[in-house]
């Protein structure tokens, strides 16, 4: 699998570090994807990173490849931003894979083992609920409203209803909210805030894991919450050109 | 204060 710039392969680990430790990426000829479940069994996360999303890419046979993340994150620091990354798993030797990195003038290239592990990864069924509430908004606006609530409080309350969305948080000696609408003023589709909902709802979730979902901002510009009573959110970034996603599912807190 | 759920309580093993 070669990616044309390993920033993308950065941020997923980056987007996904502080919740899973270890996790199997199930190879396919549709391209490398993961779930994995955070050690507190709060956050369900899934990626999918399609061919799309790579300059080049065969997959002659699945495999599974069991992936510790940390010694994966230091592998991936040594590559530059812009430098080309390779991963090759072989069928032969299925005890580690080799990343090489490239610059394009190619007067640098170095090359990395990571030694795979026999991880019992136990995929969840994640069923295809018809949400009763969808939110689109900007990512940097969501995560600055999940930033600045988890300051207040620790427990983010999100409602849906005619008056747009509402995010609050309430602590021991403060308590905030924060009131979108839907905007139609601006034309930058990335910048739009759109609602849709069946009826009402109002979930409260833990601030703390909504931080850390946040970090896949820099995935992408937009991020989708699904909401539906008495279910785990649903929090949604989709690269683009059709490259993969990030998924979170974070249970909720029972009033 | 409110009681935080587990995700197994909404998605089984596949």
């Amino acid at each position: 699998a070669r990616l044309p710039r390993s920033a993308v392969l950065k941020k997923i680990l980056d987007s996904v570090k502080d919740l899973v430790k270890e996790t199997n990426w199930d190879c396919n000829e549709e391209g490398m994807s993961m779930q994995a479940l955070d050690t507190g069994r709060i956050v369900l996360v899934e990626v999918m990173l399609r061919e799309a999303a790579f300059e080049s890419y065969a997959c002659e046979v699945p495999m599974t490849l069991g992936i510790d993340m940390e010694p994966f994150g230091k592998v991936l620091r040594c590559a530059g931003g812009d430098e080309k990354v390779t991963i090759k798993a072989s069928r032969n030797d299925q005890d580690h894979i080799e990343l090489v990195f490239e610059n394009e003038e190619k007067e640098r290239m170095s090359a990395f083992e990571l030694k795979l592990m026999d991880i019992d990864g136990e995929h969840m069924a994640v069923p295809d609920a018809e949400w009763g509430a969808e939110i689109s908004m900007p990512s940097s606006e969501f995560k600055k409203i999940v930033m600045d609530l988890a300051e207040i409080g620790s427990d983010l309350t999100i409602a849906v209803s005619k008056l747009g969305v509402t995010f609050t948080a309430q602590g021991n000696n403060c308590k905030g909210s924060m009131v979108l609408q839907p905007s139609t003023a601006v034309d930058k589709k990335s910048e739009q805030v759109a609602i849709s909902f069946t009826e009402p709802l109002e979930m409260t979730f833990a601030a703390p894991y909504m931080k850390m979902i946040t970090k896949a901002a820099a995935l992408s510009s937009t991020v989708t919450l699904s909401l539906d009573e008495a279910c785990p959110i649903c929090v949604r970034y989709e690269m683009e050109d059709n490259a993969g996603h990030i998924k979170y599912y974070l249970a909720p807190k029972e009033d | 204060k409110p009681r935080q759920l587990l995700i197994s309580r909404f998605f089984a093993p596949a």
